[in-house]
């Protein structure tokens, strides 16, 4: 039986390493020793296994090299929308949000919502009016927007162009 | 998606998961993550789990659930019972499928069906640990 102990992800992906760069690596590997430290020392604190999740998704929610807060994915239409959730082992309580988008912190939300509100899930603007109401931070696009996913965005909007304008693809 | 399991000097485990979903996805496509039992879930007397990988293959399969309950019924191990939900319904279910889980003891397992998952863990006066690559 381990004192305490915290696990991390990044996210699974099809990936192939041709495809990653040591520098890419590198900074992967910083990211997530960051988290969890983040996590690990809430938890060496004598701190619950609540607060340490938390604060080791936070550090990863900073870092844009993640697709959670900042240096997230983006949708369709070229904006970003968050889903978060965390659940306590012990009460079994829960919180999550669904499809945020100015929300700095998707899982410091889901913590309120558990520690606070009567419902498990809320989603969209009536989770951004809790966060506001509970004093959590928002912040506009360009802080979550890097250029990275900006451009690559841009390409998949381009590829999808092309592919329509290809001959015998068009419908009068 | 980035996720975290814990263990606390009180024995008390818990969960979370955080993303920015799919690229490219429709506006208003929730995935997994704020699914529990799907993409999240904790319960003391067995496992804390975060999933990651395509959202809708995770949803329909429930996989956190699906490992607390191969533990608890079926009493497979924390390795056992990540690996079988890493591969249940492949047939119906293609899709990528990360899943991080951690059991009351504090031991941790990772399954993943890419090749390529961010990881990391860190037990209590032992050496932290990252990986990237199987």
């Amino acid at each position: 039986m381990k004192k305490f102990a915290i696990a991390i992800h990044g996210g699974a992906e099809t990936t192939k390493p041709s495809e990653l760069d040591n520098k890419k690596e590198e900074a992967y590997k910083d990211g997530l020793a960051d988290a969890l430290k983040a996590g690990y020392d809430v938890l060496e604190k004598g701190g619950s296994a609540l607060d340490a999740v938390e604060a080791a998704v936070n550090s990863m929610e900073r870092n844009p090299l993640f697709n959670a807060g900042r240096g997230a994915s983006l949708t369709e239409r070229g904006e970003n929308e968050f889903d978060a959730a965390i659940m306590d082992g012990n009460t079994l309580r829960v919180g999550a949000v669904g499809a945020v988008r100015y929300v700095q912190h998707p899982i410091s939300l889901a913590k309120v919502i558990l520690q606070k509100c009567d419902y498990c899930l809320l989603v969209g603007t009536g989770a951004e009016e809790f966060a506001l109401a509970n004093n959590l931070s928002l912040k506009g696009p360009e802080y979550f927007v890097t250029p990275e996913k900006k451009e690559a965005w841009l390409d998949k909007q381009q590829n999808k162009v092309e592919k329509k304008r290809m001959p015998g693809s068009m419908t009068d | 998606t980035v996720g975290a399991v814990a263990l606390d000097i009180n024995g008390n485990l818990a969960a979370a998961t955080s993303t920015g979903g799919l690229t490219d996805q429709l506006k208003g496509r929730v995935g997994d993550t704020p699914i529990i039992g799907g993409g999240t879930f904790a319960n003391n007397e067995v496992c804390a789990v975060s999933c990651t990988g395509e959202g809708e293959v995770i949803m329909r399969g429930a996989l956190a659930h699906e490992v607390y309950a191969m533990m608890k019924y079926a009493g497979h191990s924390l390795q056992a019972a990540t690996e079988k939900a890493i591969q249940l319904h492949a047939d119906k279910l293609q899709g990528d499928r990360g899943i991080l889980s951690m059991d009351s003891s504090g031991k941790v397992a990772f399954g993943f069906n890419t090749g390529f998952m961010k990881r990391g863990y860190w037990a209590a006066d032992e050496e932290p640990f990252v990986a990237l690559w199987e």
